[in-house]
């Protein structure tokens, strides 16, 4: 048995959720935030056998892509009157980041 | 020393919360949504000692109770006009999910 | 590999979250609930290698202070007419709780 908990972006979550649950996938969707840019994502906990695993990456692979965000760094700390035009930073947000954790039981009670 | 995460329907947790926690347990609480009937539940993490999981999964039993809930599945693409009364599916939600994880340090800092 | 689970306080975590990305750790940020106060938290995740774990633990002491709540115990099931005045205990909400689990995989798809 394995649990693996898998941070997807909101853009992804509701396609790659029905794809799941089409495939027999049990999922649980909790919100969370990105802890750089500060925006809202997806983080779901599929508990699963372990021969299940790899067939789960791909589904993941197929529904979640890779995006380039914008980010302006924060001002330095500046003199008063001077005009601060960042150049916005290039950052690339993955497709999605996954955990696999050994789940010794798993009881449906 | 085990986390141990159980995702229990929304009706049922505040009451397992209360008999928990009047058993000396410490629970932390997360709001979460089925990936299958897209509603709102509740997941739980509990860490504890070993010997503490058993006793953990009576108190699960008795306060989560299994619930019938009637879906319609989705209309099949229709041709226009054609009026489309689906048979409501019967699914049953159990009383609780539950992963046991070892937890190889818990740190009070 | 291995994934920190740490639930510290609301007021804490947004300091923490920085110092942590500052250093490049890289966080998931989830709100949660005390079983006991039934007052908002935060729940982070942070998948590290091992031997960035101890920094981490120094980052999260840190940042992370321990408070006093004064909590009304719940009044018994008094007779009608007496004047109830519960005497509040005192409850420490420590730094932060953390778990420690050994992440067999982590793959960014
Ligand atoms: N300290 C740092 N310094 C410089 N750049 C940083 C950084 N932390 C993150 N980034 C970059 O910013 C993107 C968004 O990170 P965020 O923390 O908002 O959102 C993250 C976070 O919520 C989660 N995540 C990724 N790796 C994680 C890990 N090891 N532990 C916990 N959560 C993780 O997945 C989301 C997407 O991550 P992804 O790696 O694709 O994309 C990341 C990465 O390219
Ligand atoms: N292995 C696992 N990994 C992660 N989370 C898990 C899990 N097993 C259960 N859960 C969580 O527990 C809730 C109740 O599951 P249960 O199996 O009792 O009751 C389920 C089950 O009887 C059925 N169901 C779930 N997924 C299905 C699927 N792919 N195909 C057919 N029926 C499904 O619908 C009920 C509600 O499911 P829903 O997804 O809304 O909500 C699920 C999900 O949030
Ligand atoms: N083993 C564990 N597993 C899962 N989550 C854990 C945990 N240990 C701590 N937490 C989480 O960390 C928060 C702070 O715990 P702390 O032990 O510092 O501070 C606690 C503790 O001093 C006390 N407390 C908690 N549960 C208690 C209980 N069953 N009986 C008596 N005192 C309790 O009240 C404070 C606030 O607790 P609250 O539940 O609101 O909030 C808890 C809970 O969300």
């Amino acid at each position: 048995m394995r649990l693996a908990i898998a941070v997807v972006q909101k853009q992804d979550a509701a396609d790659l959720v029905a794809a799941l649950t089409e495939r027999n996938y049990r999922v649980t969707r909790i919100s969370s935030e990105g802890g750089f840019l500060r925006e809202g994502n997806v983080t779901l906990l599929v508990a699963t056998e372990t021969e299940s695993i790899e067939p789960m990456m791909r589904l993941i692979r197929e529904h979640c892509i890779t995006r380039t965000r914008y980010v302006s760094p924060l001002p330095p700390v500046a003199d008063s009157g001077e005009f601060y035009t960042p150049t916005p930073i290039e950052v690339q947000v993955g497709g999605a980041t996954v955990f696999v954790l050994k789940a010794g039981q798993m009881l449906r009670l």
